[in-house]
């Protein structure tokens, strides 16, 4: 364990209670993507399972059980107890064309054919792009919330984290994993014009707002 | 690809 991946870890465990809190306090889900909080509990599902198999350690079996534990708590507030709220007309991304295509990749590109690693892998695609129809919704409103913004921010702060770690452990460690260094690094693509717009506009005070 | 089916990080 490193300085990054341990601060990766704690950005992750910050957005997430951040999405939590923030819908839980405004008893509102408005401008947030249910289908992404969807696609990340299925991701923490598939990925866990190793909780039933395999004890890494203490850090990483509660770690596990709160991400999994919030993510499912994230998709209740969305589609039951603030159901009202949730702007099911602008999350209107097909998941089904990323579901379908990660899980053709997992079966075609794992580290072992097994149902476990298998479901990993998928986890892994998955968290890859997860994140698509939240930013597919923001691009459709064509503003968020600043609570909002502060959430991507924390989890595009934790991918850019897990690389410098990769980068460390290959170093000093000689371990690399290629599936989730090539997966990570889509997805920090993904939240660079994100990141952009943050610093420009966010940090300086100002809504985070698309030209039209 | 290295395989590595024990998977240490989250």
């Amino acid at each position: 364990m490193n300085i990054f991946r341990l601060f990766g870890d704690l950005s992750h465990l910050a957005a997430i209670i951040i999405l939590l809190l923030k819908i839980w306090k405004s008893r509102s889900c408005a401008g947030i993507s249910g289908k992404s909080q969807i696609l990340f509990a299925i991701v923490f599902t598939t990925r866990y399972l190793d909780l039933l198999t395999s004890f890494i350690s203490l850090y990483n079996t509660s770690m596990k059980m709160i991400y999994i534990g919030c993510s499912y708590a994230t998709v209740y507030l969305i589609y039951a107890k603030f159901r009202a709220t949730y702007d099911g007309n602008h999350d209107s991304f097909r998941v089904e064309f990323l579901i379908v295509p990660v899980g053709g990749l997992a079966v075609l590109i794992n580290h072992d054919f097994s149902l476990l690693e298998i479901l990993w892998t998928f986890s892994i695609y998955l968290e890859s792009v997860a994140i698509l129809p939240q930013l597919f919704m923001i691009s459709k409103t064509g503003e968020a919330e600043t609570i909002t913004t502060h959430y991507l921010f924390c989890q595009g702060l934790y991918r850019a984290l897990y690389l410098i770690n990769w980068i460390w452990r290959f170093y000093f460690e000689g371990f690399f994993d290629m599936i989730a260094i090539v997966a990570g690094v889509v997805q920090t693509i993904l939240y660079c014009d994100f990141f952009y717009l943050y610093v420009t506009k966010v940090l300086k005070g100002k809504k985070l707002s698309l030209p039209a | 690809w290295q395989r590595r089916v024990l998977h240490d990080e989250l």
